[in-house]
Parts: C-alpha cells; sequence; structure tokens
C-alpha cells in the first residue's frame, strides 16, 4: 500500500536523524548519494554498521529501533571515529 | 586514543574558565571543573594550575551555537559539549553547549560529568565503546559523590601518560559483561515478568522475549538509588519492589520509587544488631518474605506487615546447604539461591535443592 504521508514524513525525519548522526559523528561524506545502487554498498548503511559496531548493537545496516534510540542520546559532540581538529 | 595519538609534551598543564553558565552558581561550577580534573590528575603525574588572566593549555568557556570553531552548538539536548586534542591554540580547549541545563546534581545534565568526559579529549583520549567507561560517547549520570574512573579510562589515559606517582596505583570499576562466568551479583529481583541483576552501579536486565541482556547503569532509571544494591525481591501482589542497601529500604511502585523513601530496615522488625540484608524473595503462595542476613534468615508477613515470631533461623535448617546468600528470586515457585559464581534452584515443597547452575545461566550465553 502506498505509505500513509505522516509515515512518510517520519521516514523523511528518520533518515534525517541518521544521516546528520553519521555526518557528525562517524564521517559520513555530505556528497553520499544514499538513494543510488552503486556496485559498491550504499556508503550511508556501511556507516550505520560501524556505528552499529561500536554501540555493541546488532550490526543490520539498518536504522532499526534499538539503533534510533541511542541516535537520540544527548552525547559529546566530538566523533566517535577518525579525526577531530 | 586519538589518530596521531596528541599528547602534552608537559605534565604540568595550566587551565582557564573563561566564563560561565548562569544556569549555576560560579563557586559550583569551579568546584565541578577542578573535581574534573582531579579525576585525571588522581591516576597520571598530570597537575593541574588555574590561572586567571592569560593563555592557558585548556581553555573552559560556555558557547552558544555557532562559536567559530567549524562545530557549531545545536542548542538543548543533543551535543552538549566537545573539546580539542592537545595542542597549540584551540588545542586542549574544552567548549559546553550554554543552552544545556547545566546542573551539579542529576537533574538536566551534571556539568562534572561532561567536563571530565571532555577533558579526556583535552588529554588525548577519544571515545571508547565500554558502556561503561567515561569516555563513552553518550551522557549518562553518576552521583558525583560515588564517581570511580572506571578502569577503561585509567588504562587508556596512563598509556598516554603512565602510571600515576603514588606508591599504591588507583584501579577502576569494570563494566560488568552479561556472559563473563566469573559474574556475581549484589541482588536480584523479577520486575513485572522481567529479571534484575544488580552488580554495583549497574543492573543487568533480562526480559523473557528478548534474547539478548540489556545492561544499563541503575541510575539511568532511577537516579536517587544509591550503587550497591545488596538486596531486593518483588512483592507480586501490591505491583512493588524492594530494594536494600545497609540499613535502608526503597520501594519501586510500578517503576517509580515511592515518596518518603529511603527508610531504616527496622520499620521492618529487624532489631538494630541487623545493619544489612544479603538477600530477599517473596514466596507468591504463602505471602512470606524471606530475608537472608549472613547465616540466618527472618520471614516476614506481609499481611500482617510484621516479621514472623522464631526468627531468625539458620539457613541450613531450612534451606539445606547453600551456605550464605548473595541474592535470591523465586520464579515458577522455585527459589533461586546466588551464592559467588553458582546458583542452587531450590524447590520450597520438597525442601531439596534440585539443580546447580552458574550464576549467568539465565543470559543465554
Amino acid at each position: 500500500f502506498p505509505v500513509a504521508p505522516e509515515e512518510a514524513e517520519d521516514e523523511g525525519k528518520t533518515l534525517q536523524l541518521v544521516e546528520n548522526y553519521l555526518q557528525n559523528f562517524y564521517n559520513l561524506q555530505k556528497d553520499h548519494q544514499p538513494h543510488l545502487r552503486n556496485k559498491d554498498e550504499n556508503p550511508l548503511a556501511a556507516k550505520l554498521k560501524e556505528m552499529q559496531a561500536f554501540f555493541g548493537l546488532e550490526v543490520t545496516g539498518k536504522p532499526d529501533l534499538d539503533t534510533l534510540e541511542i541516535m537520540k542520546k544527548p552525547r559529546c559532540g566530538i566523533p566517535d571515529i577518525g579525526q577531530y581538529v | 586514543f586519538t589518530a596521531g595519538n596528541p599528547k602534552w609534551k608537559r605534565n604540568n598543564l595550566t587551565y582557564r574558565i573563561l566564563n560561565y553558565t548562569p544556569k549555576m552558581r560560579q563557586a559550583d561550577v569551579d568546584k565541578a571543573i577542578q573535581k574534573a580534573l582531579s579525576v585525571w590528575s588522581n591516576v597520571t603525574p598530570l597537575t593541574f594550575r588555574k590561572v586567571e588572566d592569560k593563555e592557558a593549555d585548556i581553555m573552559i568557556s560556555f558557547a552558544y551555537r555557532d562559536h567559530q570553531d567549524n562545530s557549531p552548538f545545536d542548542g538543548p539536548n543533543g551535543q552538549l559539549a566537545h573539546a580539542f586534542q592537545p595542542g597549540e591554540g584551540i588545542g586542549g580547549d574544552v567548549h559546553l553547549d550554554e543552552e544545556e541545563a547545566w546542573t551539579k546534581d542529576g537533574r538536566g545534565y551534571n556539568l562534572f560529568i561532561v567536563i571530565a568526559h571532555e577533558l579526556g579529549h583535552s588529554l588525548g583520549l577519544s571515545h571508547s565503546n565500554d558502556p561503561g567507561a567515561l569516555m563513552y560517547p553518550t551522557y549518562s549520570y553518576t552521583d558525583p559523590n560515588e564517581f570511580l574512573l572506571p578502569q577503561d579510562d585509567i588504562d587508556g589515559i596512563q598509556a598516554i601518560y603512565g602510571q600515576s606517582n603514588d606508591a599504591v596505583q588507583p584501579t577502576g570499576p569494570i563494566t560488568p559483561q552479561a556472559c563473563d562466568p566469573n559474574l556475581t551479583f549484589d541482588a536480584i529481583t523479577t520486575l513485572r515478568g522481567e529479571k534484575i541483576f544488580f552488580k554495583g552501579r549497574y543492573m543487568l536486565r533480562k526480559h523473557p522475549a528478548r534474547t539478548e541482556t540489556e545492561l544499563n547503569f541503575i541510575s539511568l532509571f532511577w537516579p536517587k538509588l544509591p550503587s550497591g544494591i545488596q538486596a531486593a525481591y518483588e512483592n507480586v501482589e501490591r505491583d512493588e519492589v524492594l530494594l536494600f542497601k545497609e540499613d535502608k529500604y526503597w520501594v519501586l511502585r510500578g517503576y517509580d520509587i515511592a515518596p518518603g523513601y529511603p527508610k531504616p530496615i527496622y520499620r521492618l522488625g529487624f532489631p538494630k544488631t541487623v545493619k544489612r540484608v544479603n538477600a530477599a524473595y517473596n514466596d507468591e503462595t504463602t505471602g512470606k518474605t524471606y530475608f537472608f542476613t549472613a547465616d540466618r534468615y527472618w520471614r516476614y508477613d506481609e499481611n500482617k506487615k510484621s516479621m514472623d515470631h522464631g526468627y531468625p533461623k539458620k539457613i541450613v535448617s531450612k534451606f539445606g546447604k547453600i551456605g550464605r546468600v548473595d541474592a535470591a528470586f523465586q520464579k515458577d515457585g522455585y527459589v533461586y539461591f546466588f551464592r559467588g559464581t553458582t546458583q542452587f534452584q531450590f524447590d520450597p515443597h520438597t525442601k531439596r535443592i534440585v539443580r546447580q547452575m552458574k550464576s549467568i545461566s539465565w543470559f543465554n550465553c
């Protein structure tokens, strides 16, 4: 069935939350193309897996409930990986 | 460690507080910062000296949104603060988001906890994936009076600056792992169908419908509860859980701590000679609660709200050779007694121990 509008909006919000989080803390490049099916794994899914592995979550590559719960927690602004200069 | 392993070339560092948040008394901000600095100086050769009117190694300030360091803050919650790795200029500096509710206790965000974490970055540490570590990325409250720098953070900072100059090297708490065969428990209770295992400042939570065990700080759910809960039991009929530490006890009604607690355990009928309760369980069929202290047990009538006469009695007289009890709970008519890494399954009808297991048998290891 077509997704009901507010579900679509929720989905949009979720994607925004996930993208922001991975850009801020997992070095996801802003210009990634999350919706293009290229031969490599979707960079967003790859970064999501990295974040899930760091927090000891089940590594699904999908923004499941446990993952979103962690992303909503107040935290330090320093990235979890990579250089912060 | 931070990529490139940046570190200060000197052990005697300076810090300066550039401004203050209006949400706390200045004296409380000073105190929180001094305590946060001592978290690291206590376990390394590092020293910190406060300077007033010149450039310091670590400049501490409260800032709004875009504050010209390419990392704007995001308003209340979300990102609470950030800090820069050791180096000249902005290196080592700590920035705190002024729009957060900074406090010196469990409300809002505790300034001491956040600054202690950021100072870890100022000294060259990056984030740890140990959920109990101070350098874990997400905020979690611990009562500053009970705070002990975890071993994970001690190992990290000493790898950079070496050990403390003290004769006795400081050690810190280790985060419990559910499948650690050496795991022992302070207390265990059921809670609306779940099982809660208490260990230090942590609780391991086992829901029957989930395979994995959830590890949380006790303070995440109950900031007013101390760490080191020593006994706990659920009174299913009243939908209450009683929690004991030393000579005090708290009551959880549903998931919230009931007002007016803690109360002295002597209200339950213990004599003043009893200083703490080691374990407890409530027998759902008889409505009696069994308390375990040292090598004896007591029996409390929940309906009469008084201790039964003729107690305490020797544990061995009723429960056999289970020795002293660390923790206990009842499930499906059986009572499970925990002592160290051993668990006994006791059948109260036959008064026999029917099985002996490992303490971690509930965690699907």
